[in-house]
C-alpha cells in the first residue's frame, strides 16, 4: 500500500485546514525541506499522531498541547484556545487499490475519537486495521524522529531481543 | 514462540549484513564494512539479549558505542532497513537523520533510498542537506506566513527536471 | 554569596538577549527574537530555580521545549555565549553544534564566530558544513591512514586565499 | 591566554606522536574537518583528556580505553595492547608571553599523571593552575561534546542555578 495524502485541521504551527499530496504511484521517494522552526517535524508528528502515537513521543506531555494555539503578546495572557480540536485524516491506497481513510481527532479536554472511512472507532480496533497493512504504530519501527537515529544503533541487548520479539 | 523468533531474527541477521555493506560500499577501495547480530542465549533466545555489531570498512571489530557519531547513524540506519525486509511497513518518515552523516555518506544513503523506494516503499524524509534532497522524486517545502501566524507547504515534482542541477531551487 | 551570584546572573541575564537577537537577527525583517532569564526565588535565587526563554523573531513566547531543534541550538549557543562573556575562557572546542542548523542559521553562526573571536578567544570547530569551516581562519583536516591505521592531520592556512571561493578546497 | 600547540601520543586513533599547531596569534577560528569515523571528535577527546576531564565524558567507560589499540583480526583475539600509555601535552600563551606546558598521561592500569612544565603535580594543583587561566574543567562549559547542543538549552532550572552558582 502508500500514503495518498494528508488532511490536517489545527495542529500544532498548522492554523486552520491545509492538505498535503504525496502523489501518484510514481513518486516513493519525498522530501520535506524548510527552515529551522518553520514545521517539518511537526508534519511528521501529524503523520504520527494519526497512527495512534502517544503525546510523549510528539514533544509534547498533554494531547491538547497539539491543538494549534494562537500566539499571544506577552507571556502572562492565559492563551485562550480559538480552536477547539485539531484533526488529522490519512488517505491510504492498500494493494488491492481500496482507499481506506483514518481520521484522528482530539479535543481540548485531551480526548481523542478515531475513523476509519468516517466509522468511529475504539483505538484498539483502528490500530488493528493499521496493523493488517504492517503500520505497527506500537513499534514505530518505521518512524525516526528527529535526534533519535544515534540511539537506534545504541540500544541495549535487552531492547534488541524485544523488538525482535515484537517484529516476529 | 521459538520457532517465530527464531525465523525472524535469522532473516534480519542475514539481511543486515548486505544492507551494512551497501551503506558503507566505498568507490575506490576492496575494503568492506561488515554487520552482524549475535545471541546471549542460544537455547531460548527470547530470554536474552541480542548484540548488534557493525564494523566499518577497513577498520576492526570494536564495541557499536566506539564507533563515531555518523558510523553509529549508518550502522543504525542498516538494522532498520534489516527489520523492515523482515516485515515491511508501507513507508518510512525519516527526520533528518543525516545530520551526523559526511557528503559521501549522504550520497550511500540517497542511492540506497533511490534503489530501494517503490510503489510499496515510499519514504518520507526530511532533511537539510540538498545532497539528499535534490535525490528525491518531489519535494514538500514548509514555510512559515507570518501574516497568518501559520505553517504552510508547497509540493514540487523534481521529476519534471531531468538533471537536478536544472531544477529551479538550484540544488 | 548572594551578592556573587545576583552579579553573574544580572550580567547573564543582561547579554542573553543581544547575543540572541545577534544570532537570530534576520537580513530581509524587522522582526526580532528575545532571550532572557527568570529566577523563581527573587529573595534567595540560588535556592530556587532559573528558567531560560527564548523567543525567536516572529514568533511568540513559548517554553523552551517546544522549540524546534534548530532554534533550540540556536538558544543554547546564545546561553554558552552569555555566560562566557561573564568568565571568559580562552578558548571554545564546539563539536559539531551546526548539525541541525539551516543555512541562514549556519552563515549567522559563522559571522557571529568572526567577529567575536581574537587573540583572547579562539574557537575551535568541527563541522561538516562547509557554509561553517569555510569562514575559519585555518582549518585541520583529519584523516585515517589505512596503511598505518591511524589517524593522522593536515593543517591549511586559508587567510592566504582572499576569497573563500578561491581556495582549493573548492569550497 | 591562547592554545598553541597540542601533542598526542597514543590517544584513541592516533597511533604514535602527533604535532598539531593551531597557528600564530591572528588564527583565532580554527575548523577541524573531514570524513565520518576519520578521528575528530578524538582530537576533542585530546584536549578535554589533557584538561583533566573524566574518562566518561570521553566516550570511554575506563581510562585505559584512551590508550590507542592496535586493530585486531577477529574479535576473539584478546586486544595485546602495544602500547602502555597515552599522553597528550598542550602548550599554552599566557596574557603575560608565557608560555606553560600542561601534559597528562595514562597508563594501562588507568593510572594518570599530570606535568605542568615538566614538573608532576597532583591532580587538584593542576586543576588549579588552569583555573588562573579561567580554563574551568569542573564545569567545562567552553566544551561542546557532539551532540550535546541541545541538551544545553534544555536543562532543568535547578541545573542552571547550579551553574550559575558555580560561574560565580
Ligand atoms: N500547538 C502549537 N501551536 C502553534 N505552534 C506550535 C505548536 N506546537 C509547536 N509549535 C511551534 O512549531 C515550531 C516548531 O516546528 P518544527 O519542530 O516542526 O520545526 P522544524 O521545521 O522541524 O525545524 P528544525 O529544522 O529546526 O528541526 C516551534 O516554533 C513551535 O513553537
Ligand atoms: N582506543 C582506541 N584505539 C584506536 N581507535 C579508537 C580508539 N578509540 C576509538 N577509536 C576509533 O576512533 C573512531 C572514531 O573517531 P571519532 O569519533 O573521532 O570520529 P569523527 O571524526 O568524530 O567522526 P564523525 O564525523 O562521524 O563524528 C572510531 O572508528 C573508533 O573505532
Ligand atoms: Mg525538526
Ligand atoms: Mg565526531
Amino acid at each position: 500500500g502508500r500514503l495518498l495524502k494528508l488532511t490536517i485541521q489545527n495542529f500544532k504551527s498548522y492554523k486552520g485546514l491545509h492538505e498535503i499530496d504525496f502523489g501518484p504511484n510514481q513518486i516513493s521517494f519525498l522530501s520535506i525541506i524548510g527552515p529551522n522552526g518553520s514545521g517539518k517535524s511537526n508534519l511528521m508528528d501529524a503523520i504520527s499522531f494519526v497512527l495512534g502515537i502517544k503525546a510523549t513521543y510528539l514533544r509534547s506531555s498533554t494531547l491538547s498541547d497539539l491543538i494549534y494555539r494562537p500566539p499571544v503578546d506577552s507571556f502572562n495572557e492565559p492563551e485562550i484556545n480559538a480552536n477547539s480540536s485539531a484533526t488529522v485524516c490519512f488517505y491510504y491506497l492498500t494493494n488491492t487499490d481500496q482507499i481506506i481513510t483514518f481520521r484522528r481527532s482530539v479535543t481540548e479536554s485531551g480526548h481523542s475519537s478515531y475513523f476509519v472511512n468516517d466509522v468511529v472507532k475504539s483505538f484498539k480496533n483502528y490500530r488493528d486495521i493499521l496493523e493488517k497493512e504492517n503500520i505497527l504504530s506500537k513499534i514505530r519501527n518505521f518512524l525516526v524522529f528527529q535526534g533519535d537515529i544515534e540511539n537506534i544503533a545504541s540500544q541495549t541487548p535487552k531492547q534488541l531481543t524485544q523488538l525482535i520479539e515484537f517484529v516476529s | 514462540r521459538l520457532e517465530l523468533f527464531t525465523s525472524a531474527f535469522e532473516h534480519i541477521s542475514g539481511e543486515i549484513d548486505k544492507i551494512y555493506k551497501e551503506l558503507t560500499r566505498l568507490d575506490n577501495s576492496p575494503a568492506i564494512g561488515s554487520a552482524y547480530l549475535t545471541l546471549d542465549n542460544t537455547s531460548e533466545p527470547y530470554l536474552g539479549g541480542i548484540r548488534f555489531h557493525a564494523v566499518p570498512p577497513s577498520k576492526q571489530f570494536r564495541d557499536i558505542g566506539q564507533l563515531s557519531g555518523g558510523e553509529k547513524s549508518v550502522a543504525a540506519l542498516a538494522l532498520l532497513f534489516a527489520i523492515h525486509s523482515f516485515l515491511p511497513a508501507p513507508f518510512f518518515v525519516l527526520d533528518e537523520v543525516d545530520a551526523a552523516l559526511d557528503n559521501d555518506n549522504v550520497d550511500r544513503l540517497a542511492n540506497y533510498i533511490r534503489s530501494h523506494s517503490g510503489p510499496d516503499f515510499q519514504f518520507i524524509v526530511i532533511s537539510l542537506k540538498s545532497g539528499l534532497f535534490k535525490r528525491s522524486d518531489a519535494l514538500i517545502g514548509v514555510y512559515r506566513d507570518i501574516q497568518e501566524k501559520s505553517s504552510k507547504t508547497l509540493s514540487l515534482d523534481l521529476r519534471q527536471y531531468p538533471e537536478a542541477s536544472s531544477s529551479p531551487l538550484m540544488i
